[in-house]
């Protein structure tokens, strides 16, 4: 895993910007802000919702702003 | 096809189960996604 | 807090079904599993894509379920 996944899960999530998670760049932060995913805790929440299925995720992730295989995968 | 969005989440979810699509519940933020994968599955 | 929540709270969520909640008996489990919340995580999933917001999340469990204030509370 990445530096920055690393530096994220070291610890609680609280109120991590979007950006703080891995594969989440300025631009694509930029977009899921807009769409009011703002904080990483509401992008887990989504996670959530699509049971944890990391294939529905990645689809939702690359309609809703675009993100590319490998940094949905991130 | 473009009636989907008339559809009840209820309906969304029987839909998807008719075309053997996985899913969770329907809910504000997945509800697109889920209408999309049925259109792809009609289509 | 009650026991429930305690009991609820002592360890890790991980696949707990969705009775596991607080305030989610056998009815209320029964409609929401119908839903697709069929986990503890999935509901949560919800609530931190509602950011977190009490009042929604109360507002949308009675919606999608019947729950009344109190169930919804806990």
């Amino acid at each position: 895993t990445s530096q920055k996944h690393r530096d994220f899960v070291a610890e609680p999530m609280a109120e991590k910007p979007v950006t703080a998670l891995a594969g989440i760049g300025d631009v694509l932060g930029k977009k899921l802000e807009e769409l009011g995913f703002d904080k990483a805790y509401v992008v887990l929440g989504q996670f959530l919702v699509l049971k944890k299925d990391v294939e529905l995720f990645t689809e939702w992730l690359k309609d809703i702003c675009g993100a590319n295989s490998r940094q949905a995968a991130s | 096809m473009s009636t989907l969005s008339t559809k009840s989440d209820h309906e969304i979810s029987e839909l998807l189960d008719d075309y053997g699509i996985k899913h969770g519940p329907i809910v504000g933020s997945t509800r697109t996604l889920y209408e999309k994968k049925l259109k792809e599955a009609m289509a």
